[in-house]
């Protein structure tokens, strides 16, 4: 069916250069992207989205039915992809006594953490949490193709990303749907379901009793995380300077401190 | 040369049995998979099952089916079920009873918990290698993420960040506030 659907989508007459037509202003970037019910994508099953960063911006983590395919067009930052089951390798072992002055550095693992900078492809899996740091001085600007008639994808050929974290609106959605529905997803909160059904991410779903047994925290937490007033979008300002996550220093930083340690500690043992 | 391949193929894997669990705690429950590792037929299907058992108020933490739909069959008992959509909205929270079919879809979200004292069900999937993706507990993809990611993306600290990936020790399932044994 969905092949012969593609196939009917496919009798154009006329291929345009398009120009993206929703945008979504966040606190720290925005994010464009091109109507996927236009005739040459849904021809070819795909979507196409265009993210800018701004530097100390967070991309909230979030996954798609579809696979991606990201190309790094300006800037440069961290991110990660994390697998359910994987280990996290990257660990802060050091105690906080050993610190010293200045920021206690906080202990934490979590799993790799990979740079990237322009020119870099990225491919990210279907159902795989994404998300992305701008800890450079320029702008992050990335496009990416999302492949919704990709095997991995067993939903509709609409392009769905589910977030994590925030109370993101939706790229792909006029903003006028999204209105409606923020609406009645609130008029339906009202009625007194237990959830928080006028947030996006996939936790407000859920009732915060069973999700505080699930985490094991107490309820006050969950509802936190539930929080349907933040009005940030998907990409954030990291509070309180640079994000602190473990990770290995870039080449370009090894080298720099190599050259600048013996000259700052002498070269005693 | 019939005789030695299609006559022969293995049609039949038991995930009944207690003593084959993949995953098992003796106070919450247990859950076995059959899939193309040990059904090798199932490849060329795309199908496989999973069979669980949620036993005294258990629960198991919100996961996702990362790479199929899962159709739910209970066997007995009965699970108190949420399942959530990528807006954010529950598009089921209810009751499974025995002899009902709850069907979820690929990605969509869910929390299960026994509503009896032995909750049964088996799922049939539409991937030879169905994976789920856990969202709290051991080996969730909450975990995965740094505290500092996390606590940007709740507005929230980071120690409540760093309690949220660390509280909950279990993987899959877990004890609820309701069973005997919570709290210990």
């Amino acid at each position: 069916q969905q092949w012969q659907q593609t196939q009917n989508q496919c009798q154009l007459d006329r291929i345009q250069a398009l120009e993206p037509n929703n945008r979504v202003e966040c606190e720290a970037g925005r994010i464009e992207s091109w109507d996927p019910s236009h005739d040459q994508f849904q021809c070819a099953g795909v979507a196409v989205v265009r993210r800018k960063i701004e530097p100390n911006g967070l991309l909230l983590p979030h996954f798609s039915n579809s696979p991606q395919l990201i190309y790094i067009i300006k800037g440069r930052g961290i991110n990660g992809a994390v697998i359910s089951g994987c280990p996290e390798t990257f660990q802060d072992s050091r105690g906080s006594s050993q610190q010293g002055q200045g920021r206690r550095r906080f202990q934490d693992q979590h799993q790799k953490i990979h740079h990237f900078r322009e020119g870099d492809v990225l491919f990210i899996p279907a159902g795989i949490p994404y998300w992305a740091y701008n800890n450079g001085n320029e702008e992050v600007v990335s496009v990416s193709l999302i492949d919704v008639s990709n095997n991995a994808n067993q939903l509709d050929l609409r392009p769905r990303k589910f977030h994590l974290a925030g109370n993101p609106e939706h790229d792909f959605e006029p903003q006028e749907e999204q209105r409606r529905r923020g609406e009645q997803g609130h008029s339906r909160g009202q009625q007194g379901s237990g959830q928080r059904s006028s947030c996006n991410n996939v936790f407000c779903g859920f009732d915060s009793r069973i999700l505080a047994e699930a985490f094991n925290v107490d309820q006050k937490l969950i509802e936190r995380i539930q929080n349907d007033n933040d009005d940030r979008g998907q990409i954030v300002k990291v509070k309180g300077g640079e994000l602190q996550v473990v990770r290995p220093p870039s080449l370009q930083d090894e080298r720099y401190e190599q050259e600048e340690s013996p000259r700052r500690y002498g070269r005693g043992n | 040369g019939i005789e030695e391949t299609l006559c022969s193929w293995r049609l039949k894997e038991n995930i009944g049995d207690p003593s084959r669990a993949d995953i098992y705690s003796p106070e919450t429950g247990r859950i076995s998979t059959v899939n193309s590792f040990n059904l090798p037929i199932l490849r060329q299907y795309q199908l496989s099952a999973e069979y669980g058992v949620l036993k005294n108020n258990a629960l198991m933490v919100p996961y996702y089916n990362l790479n199929a739909h899962s159709i739910v069959y209970a066997i007995r008992g009965r699970a108190r079920i949420q399942i959530v959509d990528n807006y954010g909205q529950t598009v089921f929270d209810g009751e499974l009873q025995q002899g009902q079919v709850l069907t979820v879809p690929q990605n969509f979200a869910i929390v299960k918990r026994a509503e009896s004292e032995r909750f049964e069900w088996v799922s049939f999937k539409t991937n030879d290698n169905a994976m789920i993706s856990t969202l709290a507990g051991k080996t969730s993809a909450i975990r995965g993420i740094p505290a500092d990611v996390l606590a940007n993306a709740f507005q929230i600290s980071r120690e409540e960040a760093s309690r949220l990936k660390f509280n909950r020790k279990e993987s899959t399932v877990a004890q609820g506030s309701g069973s005997p044994g919570a709290g210990r």
